[in-house]
């Protein structure tokens, strides 16, 4: 539901909580207590910055925790985006010519 | 241009929601989205096509490092044609200079392919009357999105940093919604709007968005969505008529 609910922000046990559905509903394990509290810190960090982008989005969305919940913000990238390596996609031309976009 | 426009109602035209896994294929599952729509619009015929060909076929190697949807239709083109999902099957994974195009059945084929102008209502027009299409957006809001209409601003979601292909499905406008902009601004707070929206049908499967599809704003380039607004052309162009030149 709606991050707006849980305002003053998830306490410590209730993050865990949250963490351990999280693992339940997505099928997440970790390796070693180290990598589970390296995800559990980027998971609060996701679950803040979903409440923040609630916030200032204009429309209805809502955020939340997702299958990514655990991802920071660069392997996310890294593992979902289209670019073939860092840097712009490549500058395409739109205008060649003709406003007539039926011509290929 | 119609007020509404979901191709999902029209049955044998969306293909079931993907997964790309840690592939980042998204341009080649959006490609192969557009073909599979168009077809089923055109041909009457229910076609799910190999995302898998795409990636082991591209002239650019390894398309699970990502892509772009323009190559995707390149290798279609210059391949003569898909593969089906089920003969050609997606792996997750590349595998270097194995492209089997040869060794399967064509499915699915493409004239040609051709980008879109940058103007949303023109896009509206051309998705209602000629099918889906694919676009390519700034994926940033998308992570730790759940449901509803994304509406962003350039400062909130960049239009130019575009990193993200998915296929639009269809438009249309929410009910009447307390406006989040008024209660920000401290106006009236029973204050009142509908929304207008694209819908996308995105590829990480069904337990993200609203069953893998999502609804972003539609009138201001939310995102980057009229950047590269591309689509293959399934059916023969039209005849055109002689021109001659002025002696």
């Amino acid at each position: 539901s709606s991050l707006r609910s849980q305002d003053p922000g998830p306490q410590p046990l209730e993050l865990k909580q949250a963490f351990t559905l999280f693992q339940i509903q997505y099928n997440r394990s970790y390796s070693n207590p180290e990598e589970y509290a390296r995800r559990l810190d980027i998971f609060a960090h996701n679950l803040a910055q979903a409440q923040q982008l609630e916030e200032e989005d204009l429309g209805t969305a809502e955020f939340g925790v997702t299958p990514f919940s655990d991802l920071t913000e660069e392997e996310f990238g890294r593992l979902y985006g289209h670019r073939r390596m860092d840097g712009e996609a490549p500058k395409v031309g739109r205008e060649v010519g003709s406003e007539e976009w039926g011509e290929s | 241009v119609p007020p509404t426009c979901d191709w999902r109602k029209l049955d044998g035209v969306i293909s079931s929601v993907k997964k790309q896994e840690s592939c980042s294929c998204c341009w080649a599952m959006a490609a192969a989205g557009n073909i599979e729509a168009l077809w089923g619009i055109k041909h009457r015929q229910s076609v799910e096509l190999s995302v898998q060909e795409l990636l082991d076929c591209g002239r650019c190697g390894d398309g699970c490092r990502g892509g772009f949807v323009w190559d995707a239709f390149i290798t279609v083109l210059n391949n003569s044609g898909l593969a089906s999902e089920k003969d050609y099957p997606f792996q997750g994974q590349v595998k270097p200079h194995r492209c089997l195009a040869k060794k399967h059945k064509k499915v699915a084929w493409i004239q040609d392919f051709i980008m879109l102008p940058d103007n949303e209502q023109k896009i509206a027009w051309y998705l209602a009357t000629q099918g889906p299409i694919t676009v390519t957006i700034n994926m940033k809001l998308l992570k730790l999105y759940k449901k509803g209409v994304i509406e962003a601003t350039p400062t909130s979601c960049d239009p130019f940093l575009v990193d993200h292909s998915v296929l639009l499905v269809g438009f249309g406008k929410s009910e009447s919604v307390a406006d989040r902009r008024a209660g920000a601004a401290g106006a009236q707070p029973q204050s009142r709007r509908s929304i207008p929206f694209w819908i996308l049908k995105n590829s990480w499967g069904t337990k993200w968005g609203e069953k893998g599809y999502f609804r972003l704003y539609r009138g201001n380039n939310t995102c980057g969505i009229t950047k590269y607004p591309l689509t293959a052309r399934v059916d023969q162009p039209a005849k055109k008529r002689p021109v001659s030149c002025p002696p």
